[in-house]
């Protein structure tokens, strides 16, 4: 399964849709400091699921929805969607476009949508846990976590190797 | 069940080994089960030791010694079983030159079988992307992206 | 005394506020007493807000932002008592080119209070030092100390 | 106060006699990943007294003794002297340079001396507390450290401030 697209629409500071389209290979994205390149890699993890305010560098999860700025209003809403090629279950060999997408309003949960029919989170996690893809907790390497690998405990380090095992 | 376990362990364990010794050009590397007895719940223990140093507390490397032995790590996990996708946010911060030109090789050599997204300052991890995407700020507080040739991201960094 | 530290914490606070505004060209910070009335034993709150951005919490900053804010702090804090000497161990990896820059011209200000020992592998803050030292391993594992022109420290990096 | 010179012996990756001199202003460290720059910082935070080996990056204080390489044996000393230019307790306005040194044997614990002479821990940070410079926490920023300031408890960050009062 590959990544096809990413859209973000509310989401920190991306208060503008803007949709990044992933080849095949490797993608750098680049940036002075605060532009926003970290803010991407929130919205992947964000969209996929994430449920820990903290994990995305917020104390709670409306800290994910465009805040305003001196010349912008705050919005009342934020919105991701990604875009994956995933195997056909109904086409062996074949494979289909899938559209996840997660949307949150100030005062209320989380929403999300598999192919624009709503769902709830678990339908999410299903659906990823097929491709293999699931919660790989070695899908992120958040900037400054690097370190963690070696210096997590013995047995912490262990879930690593028994998520692939 | 323990068999998957010690089967992905052998693998990974040397194939750290062996990434380890490509990127620091020597030394040793490798995981060490807590617990051989105790297949289903030991913890595991990493050892390392860049070429001509004696392997001593991981603590004792240095931060970019640090970065490049766990980046050889994962980088072996990923060799029994890819991640279908990974994002790399400034892994590459505290590497030198030669070893940001090392660390973009692996990436290369690991991505046919993972796409990465690497989000770097640095050049030499730039011109081994095969999309580059720049995040600007035109208007304060609002983040645009724009796809860039390498030139102009060098302006971007 | 609580007269003392009431009169650190007005002149730092104010010199944060300052220097946060020159190194970001711009934005506000400032510290806050979690109570006035407990000046002995209160803990002090952190705003930071980058030009035009909305001031939220300190830990949705990026990166560079968080590095320059706690330089700008620490800054702060030696204007009202400089350190005889400070030692900065690649507190300039997170920051982009420009960045880099600031940073290297902050050091430079406050040099003539404080002794500065800065480790990095960033040409512009080697560019402002007024000595620089050479690490090597010409023998593995045995460092030995070279007291370097410019041009060499860029092939050393 | 200012630092003249620094001086490793058998420190971590110093196994032979090395020696910076310090100017006035501001000194710039480089070199490769691995060679030695932080273990030099970590000298100087050892020459004055610290006191915990993991401030050090080590496990025990005996880590800071050379330990050998593939090529060498490992060193049974690790000295480091620090040459200080400080005000002269008996000519007001004028200053004296004063030599502090700290020699760890592997299996015993350390000695320190004052220009030459041996003393205690103690008179090492009492000299130290006189120049305003005792523990400074903020003489160090180590390698990865610089957001603590930001991330520490409101009340850990008093200290800081109190430091300085
Ligand atoms: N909800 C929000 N609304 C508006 N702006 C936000 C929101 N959350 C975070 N931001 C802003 O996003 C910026 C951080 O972006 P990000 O962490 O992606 O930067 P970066 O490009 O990774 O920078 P660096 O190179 O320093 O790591 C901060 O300035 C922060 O104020
Ligand atoms: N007791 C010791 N004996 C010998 N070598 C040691 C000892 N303690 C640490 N080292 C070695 O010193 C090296 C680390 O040095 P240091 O942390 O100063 O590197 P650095 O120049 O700061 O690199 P970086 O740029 O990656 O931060 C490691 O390779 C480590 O093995
Ligand atoms: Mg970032
Ligand atoms: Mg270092």
């Amino acid at each position: 399964m590959r990544l096809i697209a990413l859209e973000l629409h509310g989401f920190k500071s991306f208060a503008d849709p803007q949709k990044l389209s992933f080849p095949a290979g490797m993608t750098a994205v680049v940036g002075p400091n605060g532009c926003g390149k970290s803010n991407i890699s929130d919205s992947l993890a964000w969209v996929l699921g994430e449920q820990r305010a903290s994990a995305l560098r917020g104390a709670e999860m409306a800290d994910v929805v465009f805040a305003g700025t001196s010349q912008r209003k705050p919005m009342g809403m934020a919105e991701v969607k990604l875009t994956l090629e995933m195997p056909d279950p109904a086409l062996p060999g074949a494979t289909r476009e899938v559209v996840i997408s997660r949307r949150l309003y100030r005062d209320s949960g989380s929403e999300y949508r598999i192919n624009g029919r709503e769902g709830r989170l678990k339908d999410v996690q299903d659906l990823l846990m097929d491709t293999g893809m699931g919660t790989r907790a070695y899908s992120f390497i958040q900037q400054g976590q690097i370190d963690l690998i070696l210096s997590t405990k013995p047995k912490d380090r262990r879930q690593l190797l028994e998520e692939a095992a | 069940s323990e068999e998957r376990f010690k089967e992905a362990f052998d693998f990974i364990n040397a194939r750290f080994t062996e990434v380890f010794r490509e990127v620091f050009g020597g030394g040793t590397a490798h995981l060490t089960l807590q617990d051989p007895k105790d297949l289903l719940e030991c913890g595991i223990e990493i050892t390392a030791q860049p070429p001509g140093k004696s392997a001593k507390a991981l603590t004792l490397l240095s931060g970019g010694e640090k970065a490049l032995t766990a980046i050889s790590l994962l980088f072996a996990i990923f060799h029994f079983k890819p991640s279908p996708f990974c994002v790399l946010d400034e892994v590459d911060a505290p590497l030198d030159e030669a070893n940001v030109g090392r660390f973009a090789a692996m990436v290369q050599k690991m991505k046919e079988s993972t796409q990465f997204i690497v989000i770097t300052h640095q050049k030499p991890t730039m011109v081994a992307a095969d999309t580059l995407y720049g995040v600007t700020q035109e208007e304060r507080g609002i983040s645009r992206l724009v796809s860039v040739q390498l030139r102009d991201a060098e302006q971007l960094v």
